[in-house]
């Protein structure tokens, strides 16, 4: 019978697009903020 | 009606290496910039915690409810993310500004009145870098220093 | 081979000067100070002196940096456990700094505005670590270790994806190289890379740049080859269903990717629906739906339940659906093609039809079934194709009167009654893979398999109907439209007869699955 595909983790009924963040082919939920990585003002780099 | 399909032996070694390839299968963070002083460190917590983020908790709305230092921990622990962009844009929405020299954040007083020509009366959040190279070892909170 | 006498030494060096100077403080942001000291070191050592210096300086960088991530694995980590990220943050340490230094050669040979160099070079670099990959993918077997393959990929295309003019000049031709080199790894040629390969073309930067800021779709054609290749690997394992754990991780992969391109970008489904089913299981019926599912963003479809539902009022019911695939080339041989056209233009020979059936038997029988399924699938869209540019030519639609007595008609239902049950299975799928959005193969294909249904001279005919398109229904979700339509269709309308057929009471079950569809319905 295939698999319950809302059981992937992704939300198929979300307004916007999943792809910015699809956080990989194996994982059970999207991206956190944290986990992508973005072009910050340079300022921004503290560290 | 169509009867099994027998692999042939190309077929057999393709699952061969890809059996020995899941042993190592990518994990997410491999494909992120190395984050060296907030590693990804992927750990099974009790199943009773919350796996998944809250829902919108990738909006600046959700940020905007976060406290002033946790807005200031994310700013300065998740550097390059869009986390960290989301917590600037909150922290701005709360009137902090972002002192490009100093790179410190500060918050305007109502009346302000000039200090110097690069600083102004106000809040500042006061960076420690030498503490945020201890902050391993000593309890690191970020200080409030009001500047005279 | 015969590298000159030293250049592994020399390279050796440059890479770990290169690397400790990455990691300076001092280096600037994106190493641009370090990069404009290094590469005067370059040119005393004479590598930057001719291509070929150049490409044996990358391929050694590439070998040794490898080397280096199999001896920190060797030392740190077990073969078949995932890597501590202690060791990870080491290997990756090193080999990010190669990339580095591959983004800032790539992005600053020859002039600003010579673009030429920069791609050439990029491919270059990029066939080398491939090149060497599939070495080591040979040489070490099971030892093989995607890490620093995957990491050197991943990292290279974020390098030269940065928001930056020099890039922003190249932003295509970079997106190419990568399709070229990700075809060249493709499963089927180094297996052991094949969860690495699958998070490459699914990284969601990857598939920003391939899907949605490419302008005029440019890089659809090559995702969908990607994803081609991604099912022509899994076919054998997913078609005999005994699915292993590391075949079914690769397969709810699979899934998720799709499930992506059905929510934001379905139309590249719709265009490439007929290349994806033609390389998909027959029984792998859920990824087909899910593909056959999709259709495109500004179309609203009408609840298939809703009674009295007539088709033919719907406005894009006599649109014909965009395919990006020059399915005729399938055809052939090229003298069965110039058969069939001379049959379909003048409904003659017969012998055709005969004809026809023998070179529709798969030369190799032992790939499990002995039917030429690709020709198959080509032949039915053709010969369909064929068929709605007649009906329309006449002004009429494809529906049930429109289709009968023609050439084209002959042909289905010669395969529908002279093919064995396998023959009618693989037949009647090729049929069923077109029941998707409302348009007119929609339209044209649900007449038809009514048709051969209302037409058939034998029970087990309707049988076979009803099955393909039950086993399409009894999955899990989604569910094409034109499927659910034309079931509907089947069991509502009187003059199927349709309640009447022993096969529809063989099983209580079964029984209980038709009246619950029906009710539905009604």
């Amino acid at each position: 019978p295939g698999i319950d595909l809302t059981t992937l983790g992704l939300n198929l009924n979300a307004p916007d697009n999943l792809y910015p963040t699809f956080l990989s082919p194996w994982a059970d939920g999207p991206c956190r903020p944290q986990d992508i990585d973005y072009h910050v003002p340079t300022e921004y780099l503290t560290n | 009606p169509l009867g099994p399909q027998p692999l042939n032996e190309e077929h057999k070694r393709e699952i061969r290496m890809q059996e020995s390839a899941f042993n190592h299968v990518p994990q997410p963070s491999d494909s992120e910039r190395l984050r060296l002083y907030m590693p990804r460190n992927p750990y099974q917590t009790a199943q009773h915690f919350p796996q998944v983020p809250p829902p919108h908790s990738d909006t600046v709305e959700f940020f905007q409810r976060l406290s002033t230092e946790t807005l200031f921990y994310i700013f300065y622990y998740m550097e390059g993310t869009k986390a960290q962009y989301m917590a600037a844009k909150a922290l701005k929405k709360q009137s902090w500004r972002f002192h490009t020299k100093y790179m410190m954040w500060f918050q305007r007083h109502e009346e302000p009145k000039t200090i110097t020509d690069e600083y102004e009366q106000g809040t500042y959040i006061f960076f420690d870098y030498e503490k945020w190279g201890q902050r391993k070892k000593e309890g690191f909170t970020f200080e409030y220093r009001y500047l005279e | 081979i015969d590298d000159p006498p030293g250049l592994r030494e020399k390279a050796d060096a440059l890479l770990r000067e290169w690397v400790h100077m990455y990691h300076q403080p001092a280096a600037g942001r994106d190493s641009t100070k370090a990069f404009s000291n290094f590469v005067q070191h370059m040119h005393q050592q004479g590598i930057l002196k001719t291509d070929d210096l150049i490409t044996r300086f990358f391929r050694l960088c590439t070998e040794m940096s490898v080397d280096m991530t199999y001896k920190l694995m060797s030392e740190h980590g077990s073969q078949h456990q995932p890597l501590p990220i202690s060791v990870k943050t080491k290997c990756f340490q090193r080999l990010d700094a190669f990339v580095r230094l591959i983004a800032l050669l790539v992005k600053h040979s020859g002039d600003e505005a010579n673009m030429v160099t920069k791609v050439n070079l990029l491919n270059k670099v990029l066939g080398i670590v491939a090149g060497v990959m599939m070495q080591d993918h040979e040489l070490r077997d099971v030892s093989f270790q995607q890490l620093p393959y995957h990491r050197i990929f991943i990292m290279l295309f974020m390098e030269l994806n940065s928001p930056e003019r020099i890039l922003e000049n190249i932003n295509y031709q970079v997106l190419c190289a990568f399709f070229n080199v990700f075809h060249v790894m493709r499963p089927s040629r180094a297996p052991g890379f094949a969860f690495a390969w699958l998070e490459l073309i699914s990284h969601r930067v990857f598939i920003g740049r391939m899907l949605a800021i490419t302008p005029n779709q440019q890089g659809w054609p090559m995702y969908a080859q990607l994803l081609i290749d991604l099912f022509r690997y899994m076919a054998p394992f997913l078609r005999n269903a005994d699915l292993k754990k590391s075949t079914l991780l690769l397969y709810r992969g699979a899934l998720r990717v799709l499930l992506i391109m059905l929510h934001d970008f379905p139309e590249l489904l719709c265009d490439y629906h007929y290349a994806f089913c033609d390389v998909v299981p027959p029984n792998c019926i859920q990824m087909r739906n899910l593909i056959l599912s999709a259709f495109p963003r500004n179309m609203r479809l009408p609840d298939p339940f809703t009674p009295n539902l007539k088709i033919e009022m719907l406005q894009e019911i006599n649109h014909a659906p965009k395919c990006q695939i020059n399915y005729a080339g399938a055809i052939q041989p090229s003298s069965f093609k110039k058969d069939l056209d001379s049959y379909l233009l003048n409904r003659a020979p017969v012998s055709f039809l005969s004809e026809m059936r023998s070179t529709l038997q798969q030369p190799c029988p032992e790939l499990g079934t002995r039917y030429n399924i690709s020709l198959m699938n080509a032949l039915v869209l053709y010969v369909g194709s064929q068929a709605i540019n007649h009906i329309y030519s006449r002004n009429l639609s494809p529906n049930m009167s429109a289709i009968a007595h023609s050439a084209h008609m002959d042909i289905f239902q010669n395969l529908a009654v002279a093919l064995d049950t396998e023959g009618r299975y693989i037949f009647l799928n090729a049929m069923a893979n077109h029941l998707r959005y409302p348009n007119s193969h929609t339209h044209y294909f649900s007449s038809a398999l009514l048709y051969l249904f209302a037409e058939a001279n034998t029970e087990a005919i309707q049988e076979q109907i009803t099955r393909v398109l039950l086993e399409r229904l009894i999955v899990n979700r989604p569910h094409p439209w034109g499927l659910l339509i034309t079931f509907i269709e089947l069991i509502k309308n009187p003059s199927f007869k349709f309640w009447q057929h022993s096969f529809v009471h063989c099983a209580p079950e079964i029984e209980k699955l038709f009246e619950s569809v029906a009710k539905s319905c009604s």
